[in-house]
Formats: C-alpha cells, sequence, structure tokens
C-alpha cells in the first residue's frame, strides 16, 4: 500500500482488506487546516481476487459509491461511477470499477495515471519476493535486494526507489523521479499471485513518457498470465495512437494479446481506457 | 482469503484540492507546500482508521512518498 502527497493533491492506495474511504472525510478535514477545498475526487478498483472477505462497503460498488457521495461536499456535483466489464468476461471478474467527482467537469491534473494490475505471475519471477530463510536481514536490505534481483530498478533509472519486503513474502515500492511518481505492490504466493505497478506521467516529455517501453519494462519484471491497464488521461487529451503504440508494443515485446478495450468518459478524470491482455496461445 | 491475509486488488483514492481564498487563515495561505504542511501525527491517525501504518518514507522537492503496510 502507498501514500502520495503533493501541495495539492493526495493519492492513497491500499490492498488487503483495508477500510480505505475512511479516510476521506478526515483528509477533506486536515486540507482545510491549511487552507485548501476539494477539488476532485476519483476512487478505482479492479476486482476482488476474494470478495467475500471483504468488510462492508466494499463487497458491493455500489455501496461503496454511496459512502464516497456522503463523505464529498455538494460542490463536486459533477459525478459519474461505471463497471468497465470486458465484454469477453461474463462475469465481473475483470472488471474495472470508476467513480469520479469534481467541481468542474475539465480535468485540473496534468499526469496520465496508468494503473496495471497483474495475476498468474510467472512463478520464478515471483520466487525473487520471497524472503530466504537464512535471511536474517531488515525489510529495508531485503526490500531493496528483491528490486535488484527483480529488475525493478530498471523500469525508471532516474527514479529514487523507497522499497520493502514483508514477511514471509511480499514486497512494497514507491518510485520518486521529479514530480513523477510510481509505485509497485506484489503478492507472490502461487495460486493467488498479483502485482500491481501504477505511475503518473506525461505523453511529451522525451522518452520518461512513453507509457508503452515503461509497461513493457514492468510487465516483463512479473511475466504474468493476465493484465489489464487502466489509462486515465486527465487533463491530457486522448490520444488514440497511444493506446494502439501499447497494444503493438505489449504484443510484440511480450507476446500479450489485447483481449478487450474499453473506454469512457469522467468528469474531472477525462477520458478512462481499459485494456485486458493474455498471452498469445 | 490467503494465509497471509494478501487480497491482490488495490483500493485506489485520489483527492484533488485547491486553494480556498475564503478562509483567512493567513498563515498557510498559498503556502506552496500546501498539503504537505500536514504534521506526519496527524496523517498517521487518518492511516490508522484506514488500518495502515507507515513502514518506509521518501520525499522529493515535489512530494512524500510513504510505504503502507496493513
Amino acid at each position: 500500500s502507498s501514500l502520495f502527497v503533493y501541495p495539492t493533491k493526495i493519492i492513497i492506495k491500499t490492498c488487503g482488506t483495508t477500510q480505505l474511504l475512511k479516510s476521506i472525510r478526515p483528509l477533506i478535514n486536515l486540507a482545510r487546516d491549511v487552507n485548501l477545498a476539494l477539488r476532485a475526487c476519483r476512487y478505482s478498483r479492479g476486482s476482488f481476487i476474494f470478495p467475500d472477505s471483504q468488510p462492508f462497503p466494499y463487497t458491493s460498488f455500489e455501496d461503496e459509491v454511496s459512502v464516497v457521495e456522503e463523505s464529498l461536499p455538494k460542490s463536486l456535483r459533477h459525478r459519474k461511477a461505471s463497471v468497465m466489464t470486458p465484454c469477453n468476461n461474463n462475469n465481473n471478474s475483470r472488471a474495472w470499477h470508476v467513480f469520479t467527482a469534481s467541481a468542474d467537469v475539465d480535468s485540473d491534473e496534468s499526469l496520465v495515471v496508468v494503473e496495471v494490475c497483474m495475476t498468474e505471475l510467472d512463478r520464478v519471477s515471483a520466487r525473487s519476493f520471497f524472503r530466504r530463510d537464512d535471511e536474517e536481514r531488515n525489510s529495508d536490505s531485503a526490500g531493496r535486494e528483491m528490486t535488484r534481483l527483480s529488475g525493478i530498478d530498471g523500469i525508471n533509472a532516474n527514479a529514487f526507489i523507497c522499497d520493502f519486503a514483508f514477511d514471509p513474502c511480499g514486497y512494497s515500492m514507491n518510485g520518486v523521479d521529479g514530480d513523477r511518481y510510481s509505485t509497485i505492490h506484489v503478492t507472490p504466493e502461487d495460486g493467488f499471485s498479483y502485482a500491481s505497478f501504477e505511475c503518473g506521467l506525461s505523453l511529451h516529455d522525451g522518452g520518461r513518457g512513453d507509457i508503452a517501453e515503461v509497461l513493457t519494462r514492468s510487465i516483463d519484471v512479473f511475466r504474468p498470465g493476465c493484465v489489464s491497464i487502466a489509462t486515465t488521461y486527465n487533463g491530457e487529451g486522448y490520444d488514440h495512437e497511444v493506446t494502439k503504440r501499447v497494444e503493438r508494443v505489449l504484443s510484440k515485446k511480450l507476446g500479450l494479446k489485447c483481449r478487450s478495450r474499453l473506454m469512457d468518459e469522467f468528469p474531472g478524470s477525462g477520458t478512462v481506457v481499459y485494456q485486458s491482455f493474455t498471452p498469445r496461445r | 482469503m490467503a494465509v497471509s491475509g494478501f487480497e491482490g486488488f488495490e483500493k485506489r483514492l485520489e483527492l484533488r484540492f485547491f486553494h480556498d481564498d475564503h478562509n483567512d487563515n493567513s498563515i498557510t495561505n498559498n503556502n506552496p507546500m500546501g498539503l504537505r504542511l500536514i504534521d506526519f501525527e496527524s496523517l498517521d491517525q487518518v492511516l490508522t482508521e484506514v488500518q495502515c501504518t507507515v513502514v518506509s518514507a521518501v520525499a522529493n522537492r515535489s512530494f512524500d512518498a510513504y510505504v503502507l503496510s496493513e
């Protein structure tokens, strides 16, 4: 799980069965103490692997949306909730859930946000995220070892990495590169292995912004059997060429075929594109 | 639920703010640090309500980044 605090933006991302939505009201109050008022809110998530283990309201997206709406000021009057379900997937097991609320229809956010969810991780790759029995080292040095062993330090060579290894397994890292953040969370246990990669970047900033290359390097670390990518364009106008380039590069470099592509518009967040990939047979 | 209590797919919340000139709180009026002025104890209290704790942290000129554990 990760928390990022910018001067006018907070991003908090938690796995497990945490009560994330309880943070909305206290964070709005703390912001008011430093003379800031809420302008926009976005809540998103994939489909839980263990939905029945989630506490209320996370057992149903409708309940989550109700809890978020009750926590927001009325000034955020442009609101939308959507469950983006791939057509080739009759149940919701691969759906992407998004709720946005905003004081303005247009987004004030310049970064494009990419949220990648990966399951069925390659077992050899996942092994990098288990603590070794003989390992006396604390979680910081074990985390650094996992970062190096897995190749995560090669995703963005400019980033300063703050990593942590959990016991007996599991890993989290935050990357810091100028005003760009990135974060990775890994549950390596076989049978329900999972990894996520997220970053905020610009489409036009000389190489660092090439989403396709960044995605290739991050997905290649885990060689997953199933990948979903949610790209939120925010104030950056939607660029269909980027979508097609991601699909071309993932196919060519990782043998991943795009099985579905959904798009939707959200107030205060612009266009969201949701793509799912599996290895070409 | 996984033996280690891990549920992979995360919940993600993003909140964006703007300077509210109606408040006469001159101390922080338009302070460029904005939300980064919030003291760690207050953030930690919010994280406790969410059932998370900070296990690692780093910052640069642009933002503060915390690794959390449930």
